[in-house]
């Protein structure tokens, strides 16, 4: 474990706990994309299956069951919740998710690293996970005005990948036989979705002002 | 071995 993976899955968590925070503190999920979470929560269920069958750590298993729960959790929040579920923007949620699901089956049918139950569904995960921020991205450009926590938790969120993608050159250049091809180019695609938020969020942080995305 | 294609990242 690097530095750069370990702060990459602290800026994970901390983003999963801003967005706990966001809903518990406002009861409302007013700018949050149910279909971004639901897809987060397939990511989770799909690439942890090895949780009962390869034990690497007591970390990486706290790790894997706080991601499952937390992402379960909210999507029961948005969905079930009497009071949060009536701040869900449903009609700005529109983004067809389901055809990122396909695409990332049939591609992890077609990339992987073993043609096995396993890794296939991890290939899935790690794809999925990379164009899952979309309908959330969609979501904020429609509705204009983000409030702080919601743009925190985008922040953090895409941060997280981008310290995997150090945890990894570093990794390459240390380790003799790392190859992580699949995660490292579908990383680098997740944190390049990021860019222009990173940059209207830079703005805002610099100007001190609200964070605003061009509609 | 086993180890390496154990996917030990979350």
């Amino acid at each position: 474990m690097n530095i750069f993976r370990f702060a990459g899955d602290m800026t994970h968590l901390i983003s999963v706990l801003v967005l706990l925070l966001k809903i518990y503190a406002t009861k409302s999920c007013s700018g949050i994309s149910l279909k971004t979470q639901e897809l987060y929560a397939l990511v989770f269920l799909t690439r942890y299956l090895d949780l009962l069958t390869d034990f690497i750590s007591i970390y990486n298993t706290v790790m894997k069951l706080i991601f499952i729960a937390s992402s379960l959790a909210i999507v029961w929040c948005m969905r079930v919740h009497p009071i949060v579920r009536r701040s869900y923007d449903k009609d700005l949620d529109t983004f067809r998710h389901y055809f990122l699901v396909a695409a990332s089956f049939i591609l992890a049918l077609l990339v992987n690293e073993k043609f096995g139950f396993q890794e296939v569904f991890w290939a899935f995960s790690i794809y999925l996970e990379a164009v899952a921020i979309l309908p959330q991205l969609v979501l904020l450009q429609r509705s204009g005005n983000v409030d702080n926590l919601t743009g925190h938790y985008i922040f953090f969120l895409g941060a997280y990948r981008a310290l995997y993608i150090l945890n990894w050159i570093y990794r390459y250049f240390m380790e003799t036989h790392f190859s992580r091809w699949i995660a490292c180019i579908a990383g680098l695609v997740q944190t390049a979705l990021y860019a222009d938020f990173f940059y209207y969020y830079y703005i805002s942080w610099k100007n001190k002002a609200k964070l605003q995305l061009p509609a | 071995d086993k180890d390496d294609d154990k996917h030990d990242e979350l």
